[in-house]
């Protein structure tokens, strides 16, 4: 059999080990196991790297425990904005989304600007509406939203608050 | 910001990138993720590689495009390439930077300056490794 081979990466905001509690820090764990098992047994029964990626990133959008899809960190407004990308070594082709909302799975949109569209990168408003055009699952705002992300948000606005005004 | 490189039977190269920005960023700010040669990059002669960090400081650096490039020209395996795109102009480009990376051999890497990339990998029938924290 053929070399392969599955790496990920979970980026979950906490820097320091003594501000993650025990529950938190197996659950972030429980989540990379099955980020990679997804895309493990694919690449196992002999499917294709593209296959692979998506579904081992679909797995960590759809946990609360890291920082895209349903965790996302809020914006500026108090809103999730999320950015994904995918390529395909083979083909060089690539699809990536910007300031999307709503769509549940970022990377499987991306996937769908490379396959379905004649472009490589679409933003914001129209990268929904693409979404919406192709089927995608939706949901609402506050299945993205966690606790924790709105606790980390409300400490970022009261730090700005206390900040001096440096703009007119 | 979450990310996967994977490497299949027929030797086929792909990365994915997903990101829910940084805690309180500007509308419509675009960090390294979404962008190709920034935080994601794939090419099946060289390496796939997927980037997280301060976005700004990887989109400067074109950070997944250097990986790339560490190895299509210079020779390196993805862990080298990873490692020197880590320092390159170290003065110019400060700040969190994590690199996951597969070369077209199956060489796999995971080199970060910081505690925020949670990471596993798996090669073969090999036994996973998972890691929560930069030192495990």
């Amino acid at each position: 059999m053929k070399t392969y081979a599955i790496v990920i990466h979970g980026g979950a905001v906490t820097m320091d080990p003594s501000k993650l509690s025990p529950e938190e820090e197996a659950a972030q764990r429980h989540g990379l196991q099955e980020s990679l098992q997804a895309g493990w047994e694919i690449l196992h029964r002999g499917g294709s790297a593209l296959d692979a990626v998506e579904a081992a990133v679909q797995s960590l959008e759809n946990n609360e425990h890291f920082n895209a899809g349903r965790g996302s960190s809020l914006n500026m407004q108090g809103e999730v904005q999320m950015d994904a990308a995918i390529m395909d070594g083979r083909t060089l082709n690539a699809g990536a989304v910007n300031s999307v909302r709503y769509v549940k799975n970022p990377v499987s949109l991306a996937r769908m600007v490379m396959e379905k569209s004649e472009h490589v990168y679409i933003a914001g408003d129209g990268a929904t509406e693409f979404a919406l055009q192709h089927g995608l699952t939706m949901e609402a705002v506050h299945y993205f939203e966690t606790e924790k992300a709105r606790k980390e948000w409300l400490e970022i606005i009261q730090e700005e608050e206390k900040q001096p005004q440096e703009h007119d | 910001t979450v990310g996967a490189v994977a490497l299949d039977q027929e030797g086929n190269l792909a990365v994915a990138t997903s990101t829910g920005g940084i805690e309180g960023q500007q509308k419509g700010r675009v960090g390294d993720s979404p962008v190709l040669g920034g935080g994601t990059y794939a090419a099946n002669e060289a390496c796939a590689v997927s980037c997280t960090g301060d976005g700004e400081v990887i989109l400067r650096g074109a950070l997944a495009h250097e990986v790339y490039a560490l190895v299509k020209y210079k020779g390196l395996t993805a862990s080298e390439a990873c490692r020197e795109a880590l320092h390159l102009r170290a003065e110019d480009l400060k700040g969190d930077k994590g690199f996951i990376a597969i070369d077209k051999d199956g060489n796999v890497a995971v080199e970060s300056n910081t505690n925020i990339m949670r990471c596993a990998y798996r090669i073969g029938d090999e036994q996973p490794f998972v890691a929560v924290w930069r030192e495990e």
